[in-house]
């Protein structure tokens, strides 16, 4: 499987809507400092039900909403959509099956609410969903800022934890 | 669980040995499964020496060199888990010019069978991927996604 | 110590200001020292609000924001404090082009009034120095220093 | 004041002798990963008399010692000194004073050893000599590789008792 096609509305410095299409190899993202590329990873974690704080890089999740910019104004939802694709053996040249997971944060909500090709789901669901295009846990491996030491200085028992969680 | 493990644990330990020494130009990297008094006590032990150098503790690695092995061993336990996809900011920030080439060569190759999204400020990442994304601000706080011509960046 | 410090801290908070739009092209950055139930639990609270940004948690700010926001502040704490020396190793690593080439000439002018000794992989920075030493390894494990010329590192 | 010469025997991967001098104002240090950069910073810190053995990347204090090559055989000594000059106000055209701060570790002796121009002294004298050179406490400013964002992720009381150091 792949992540085929991230949409993100008004998720932290991406105000507006914003579209971005992977390629099912390497898709390099680059840009200045401050450009918003880890965003883009933050994004992706928040889609696929982390809710961590730390590693979101935020103190409460008001702070996933466009904080607004001079021409475009704040705003207090955020919505992050991720379409995911099955690799086609490719015998009738088709696709494979897709599924969009899809995460909306409104104050009003009180939380954020997760939906599964549309429909509004509960987080278990989503989670039943990973598990079923391979992305259960921490099968996909997201290696944030400054961590990638972070394997090499943990102790061993994290480290153990840190790599079953692959499996 | 922990059967499945410590079986898991020798294939990447056999990976992580040979990444290593692709990336570092020899050497070893080993893992080890040690026991503990219960199978909540069990830990991962990584053993790292690059080429020439003497085993030593991990903390005595330089800054570009613990990278280096931490890009080894998490490439090797995600072939051996089978992990379809990875998405790297930034591991190539610590990186001289040739271990990053090595690097560039082993994430384009990796991508072959999984899918690789990565953040990255230097070129010669850049240039193995098929995708190219620049981010940039339209106007101060406000994010844009441009598709990018590889020469805009060099 | 106390009244001395929160007199210093005025002029850290000045500087800081100064060398952060310095080094952001605009925005503002300030100190305040936080009034605890003793002089034990007083702190200094950091705002850092790059240009046309609004001011942010600064665990919010990026990678390479985070580093020109410590360089500004630790540049300001130096100069108030009159500090003869300082080593930096690898402070530059996050840091785009831009800010490369602003921290490389505030580096430059600094090392006007005090010793500036750098390590880093980063061309800009290097062009600066008036002694540029190589450190390579003559063989695995063994270190030795070099002269060099600019024009083998680029 | 400003460092003039460094000097390093057996320290960590610098086996044999080493000196380097110093600019007044702007020295930058270049090589390849692992080559030795970061090794030089210990080395200052060390001559300086830290002792922290996580500033110091090591485990027990034998780690300091050059621990071998193909070449040249492992040593179980380490010797770090360092010439501190004064900026001379180039009246008279001659140098400033000098003073030499010298560290040596030896098994035998238990832990390191300090001089002072040649003499054996404590650790207590050393800090006077520092004093004396405005280098007291930690008004030196060293940011270890990676520590540059430390300075922003602190607590507000950690970062005051590190700006307080300075002073
Ligand atoms: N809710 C929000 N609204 C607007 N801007 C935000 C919001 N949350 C974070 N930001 C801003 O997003 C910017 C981009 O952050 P990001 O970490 O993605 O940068 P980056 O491209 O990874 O940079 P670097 O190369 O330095 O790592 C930061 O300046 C941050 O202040
Ligand atoms: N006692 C010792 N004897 C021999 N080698 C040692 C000793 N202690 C550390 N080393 C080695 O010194 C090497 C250089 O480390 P150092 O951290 O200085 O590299 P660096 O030039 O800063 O690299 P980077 O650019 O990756 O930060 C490491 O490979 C380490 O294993
Ligand atoms: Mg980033
Ligand atoms: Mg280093």
């Amino acid at each position: 499987m792949f992540l085929e096609r991230l949409f993100l509305k008004n998720f932290k410095s991406f105000g507006g809507s914003h579209e971005l299409r992977f390629a099912p190899g390497f898709t390099a993202v680059v840009g200045p400092n401050g450009s918003g590329k880890s965003n883009l990873l933050d994004a992706l974690r928040w889609v696929l039900g982390d809710g961590s704080a730390s590693r979101l890089r935020i103190t409460r999740l008001g702070d996933l909403a466009f904080q607004g910019s001079a021409s475009l104004a704040r705003s207090t939802e955020a919505e992050v959509s991720l379409r995911l694709r099955e690799i086609s053996d490719g015998i009738e040249g088709g696709r494979g099956r897709s599924c969009t997971l899809g995460r909306r944060f409104s104050p009003e909500d009180g939380g954020s609410l997760f939906f599964l090709d549309g429909a509004r789901v509960r987080l278990q669901d989503v989670d039943e969903a990973k598990r079923s295009w391979r992305l259960e846990g921490d099968r996909f491996a997201f290696i944030g800022q400054g961590e990638v030491a972070e394997v090499v200085q943990q102790r061993p028992r994290e480290r153990r934890v840190h790599l079953e969680s692959l499996f | 669980a922990g059967a499945l493990f410590s079986q898991a644990l020798q294939g990447i330990d056999r990976r992580f040995n040979e990444l290593f020494r692709r990336l570092f130009g020899g050497g070893e990297g080993r893992l080890m499964l040690t026991e503990g008094l219960s199978l909540w006590d069990a830990g991962v032990e990584v053993m790292a020496r690059p080429p020439g150098k003497t085993p030593q503790h991990l903390g005595q690695l330089s800054g570009g060199e613990q990278s280096l092995t931490g890009i080894a061993l998490l490439f090797a336990a995600m072939e051996v888990a089978g992990a379809p996809l990875a998405v790297l900011d930034e591991v190539d920030a610590a990186l001289d010019e040739a271990n990053l080439k090595r690097f560039a060569a082993l994430a384009e190759e990796c991508a072959r069978t999984r899918q690789l999204i990565v953040m990255t400020h230097r070129r010669y990442t850049m240039e193995r991927a098929q995708v190219l994304y620049g981010v940039t601000m339209s106007e101060p706080g406000l994010s844009q996604v441009v598709g990018v011509r590889l020469e805009d960046w060099t």
